[in-house]
């Protein structure tokens, strides 16, 4: 493999919020960072997908201790107009780290076929020229980081 | 601001894929991603957020010449059991790098307001330490690319 994968880290304490049906048109994921930042909210990941007829949703993910109440996520959702929002505080977040990545083809399949080894479901994927980060359930990152280590670090 | 953004880059030979209604389940995103792997495509981004009734999508972004037929894609559906794909290479990645980007608070808010503010609607956000890219339109990437070097790089 080209790729060398410098680095698997992870982190546990995080909670991953999504913001539901918001309308796909501009200014709304500005007023959702806006108002994060203004509270001094340090955002770990964004990740947005595909939208459909007009509405997508926004993912985020926020250390646990992020002062960050349901009530500010209701005020959010309801001034952009969106449908509702969700928080899941048992993820954590796996990242695997090097030079390139994405661009190695079979890397990120590789990275993803360890951890359906390990039975971990991926529950988000970021990624960029440096770093794929998976969202998984809490309870699987130890089983997931090590697989992955095992698999990309300690074999070369 | 404590982020120094160091660059905006950008990219318009690039198309937008999405796998939809995929199984929320171990190994789907593992098998998307090793057939592509297979067959020598170069991922430049994948972003997947919030799951929904046990299913969800799965987008990526690939060069345009990316050796990657209609049929490959709808196998790929077949295969994993999903709904239907979608493509659209009308589509730009623009990319804000700087160290420890997301951890600014406010910094997301800004970029994105930068882009609303030209009316440029974001298709798809992914982020990480040391880059927010969002995925906009082709005919939208020269504005928003001039708008966020004023913003972010000219004015300090
Ligand atoms: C959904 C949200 O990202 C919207 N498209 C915007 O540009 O703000
Ligand atoms: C949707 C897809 O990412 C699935 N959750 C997987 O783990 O492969």
């Amino acid at each position: 493999e080209k790729v060398i994968v410098r680095a698997i880290t992870d982190d546990r304490a995080v909670r991953k919020i999504s913001i539901l049906g918001v309308p796909d048109k501009p200014g709304v994921a500005a007023h959702v960072f806006r108002v994060l930042g203004d509270q001094g909210v340090n955002v770990r990941l964004i990740v947005q997908a595909q939208s459909h007829d007009g509405h997508n949703d926004i993912t985020f993910v926020v250390p646990s201790d992020a002062p960050l109440e349901d009530s500010d996520l209701q005020n959010v959702v309801n001034t952009v107009g969106g449908k509702s929002w969700l928080m899941d505080d048992k993820v954590a977040l796996l990242n695997v780290v090097g030079e390139g990545i994405t661009r190695e083809p079979g890397i990120a399949g590789k990275i993803f076929s360890v951890l359906a080894e390990e039975g971990v479901n991926i529950e988000a994927i970021s990624s960029s020229n440096l770093v794929i980060t998976c969202v998984v359930a809490e309870e699987s990152l130890e089983k997931g980081a090590r697989a992955l280590h095992a698999a990309l670090i300690e074999t070369d």
